[in-house]
């Protein structure tokens, strides 16, 4: 028996916003844990990984691992049918091929399942290897999305420079060039508005500015945003989900042929 | 296709 309980549905709908564009379906690997998802987006150039303790759930448990493959624009269609303050638990058996998800409304005058056929879906054991980043910077995830939405109008790509300075997103194409720099902060009122940069050597990498915004989808989950970049390894760019886990979004460099 | 290639390279099977 599978059971987690989450007391806000909102968690569970935002990480589906945040991962819906990527991935067309999904397993969820179940454990004592928590739960895990990892897979790669359909044209295998960048990676989503998702984590959510078994601790940060109100209720959770698991008495077998287990693998639920969904279909992930069939989980979003019913997870709209819950409201932001409802409960929500998900259920599966044992070797089930469903996934039961209940929704309660905070006085519990209505409750709504919603059955949903799980998937049979070839699994892709992926290795995550222990990497030291030549730098990482943390800021404002709003401040994030912006700059990514910002720069996709001049050209396809962003190229992003850390140096101990600050860092540096550039793009160009037909219109022209954009240049934005932002500084380490020295001090801030609000912890999250704080820009931090952690460099062992300077970094420079180009990347699609196309799943750069995919990525910004996780921007609710979370007010800060971590860059993690070495040179020829993929970028990290990870959302911390507060007292729960964390999706992180590998993405590889583009490289000049 | 490199992009590829550097993302599968990192993810090998563990």
């Amino acid at each position: 028996m599978f059971e987690a309980r989450l007391l806000r549905s909102s968690i569970l709908k935002k990480v589906l916003e945040a991962i819906k564009d990527l991935l067309t379906q999904a397993t969820f690997d179940c454990d004592d844990n928590g739960i895990q998802l990892q897979a790669m987006d359909n044209s295998h150039v960048s990676l989503v990984s998702l984590t959510l303790r078994a601790d940060g759930f109100d209720k959770y448990r698991c008495d077998r691992n287990i693998s639920l493959g969904m279909n992930l624009s069939s989980m979003s269609k019913i997870l709209k049918c819950a409201g932001d303050k409802d409960t929500v638990t998900m259920k599966a058996q044992d070797n089930a091929d469903t996934v039961t998800f209940v929704f309660e409304s905070p006085n519990q005058e209505k409750v709504s399942d919603y059955e949903m056929k799980l998937m049979n879906l070839d699994l892709e054991h992926l290795g995550i290897p222990e990497t030291e980043y030549s730098c990482t910077i943390r800021l404002s995830s709003a401040e994030f999305a912006r700059i990514c939405r910002d720069l996709s109008q001049f050209g396809e790509s962003i190229v992003i420079s850390c140096t101990k300075e600050g860092v540096r997103f550039s793009a160009s194409g037909d219109i022209g060039s954009a240049n934005i720099a932002l500084a380490q902060t020295a001090s801030v009122d609000k912890e999250e508005e704080a820009v931090v940069i952690e460099m062992e050597e300077p970094v420079t990498l180009t990347f699609a500015c196309q799943y750069l915004n995919y990525f910004t989808k996780a921007t609710s989950l979370s007010p800060q945003v971590q860059l993690s970049m070495s040179a020829d390894v993929p970028l990290v760019v990870e959302y911390r989900i507060p007292d729960i886990g964390h999706i992180r979004y590998y993405l590889a460099p583009k490289i000049d042929d | 296709a490199k992009n590829q290639k550097v993302i599968t390279q990192f993810f090998k099977n563990p």
